[in-house]
């Protein structure tokens, strides 16, 4: 464990805490995407299936119940919640799970680092986690104006990303013999698909103006 | 990498 990781999956908690109470304060979910919300839940619970057996850290076993449980929450005030689920923006959150779920479960079975079960899903969600934001980005690109909560949780996630980057480049330099390239590989592609966003969140913040995305 | 593959990232 190193600075770079830890802060990382503080930014992580930090960018799910910040939907949560944003949803629960203003009772709305207005610009939130479900479908990155649902992926994200189905990414924690492929990845955390071992929670029960493999025990590493309690570090990590609370963070792995923290992550399944907000998501939880999140999906569930926006499937159920009598007010908040209707200001669901169903309209324009139409990004198909299939374009996503299916090439990842597809790539996992080819690519894998084991060929067992559990090994294979936790692949799956290093795949799937890599794009599972992009319904949410296609959703922010159609409404246009971000509020600031909803920029703040992408810029958060993102940020996340980041930090993990600088935790592997970390650990390269300092424990012989760490490789994982499945992960690098995947968290790469993950983290540049927040740079277009990253980009006109920094010039929004620059220019003390309200984010707004080109179309 | 031997034996059971052992995630220790989130």
């Amino acid at each position: 464990m190193n600075l770079f990781r830890f802060a990382g999956d503080i930014l992580h908690l930090l960018s799910i805490l910040v939907l949560l109470l944003k949803i629960h304060a203003t009772k709305s979910c207005a610009g939130i995407s479900l479908k990155t919300q649902e992926l994200y839940l189905a990414v924690f619970i492929t990845r955390y299936l071992d929670l029960f057996w493999n025990f590493h850290s309690l570090y990590n076993s609370v963070f792995k119940v923290v992550y399944i449980g907000t998501t939880s929450m999140i999906v569930w005030y926006m499937r159920r919640h009598r007010n908040v689920k209707l200001t669901y923006d169903r309209d324009h959150d139409t990004f198909r799970y299939l374009f996503l779920v299916a090439p990842c479960a597809v790539l996992s079975l080819l690519i894998n680092a084991r060929y067992n079960l559990f090994e294979i899903l936790w692949t799956f969600s290093i795949y799937l986690e890599a794009v599972a934001i992009l319904p949410q980005l296609v959703l922010l690109q159609r409404t246009k104006n971000v509020d600031n909560l909803t920029g703040n949780y992408v810029f958060l996630l993102g940020l996340y990303r980041a930090f993990y980057i600088l935790n592997w480049v970390y650990r390269f330099a300092t424990e012989p013999g760490y490789s994982a390239w499945l992960v690098w590989i995947s968290g790469l592609i993950q983290t540049g698909l927040y740079l277009d966003f990253f980009y006109y969140y920094v010039q929004a913040w620059k220019q003390s103006k309200k984010l707004q995305l080109p179309s | 990498a031997s034996g059971q593959e052992t995630h220790d990232e989130l």
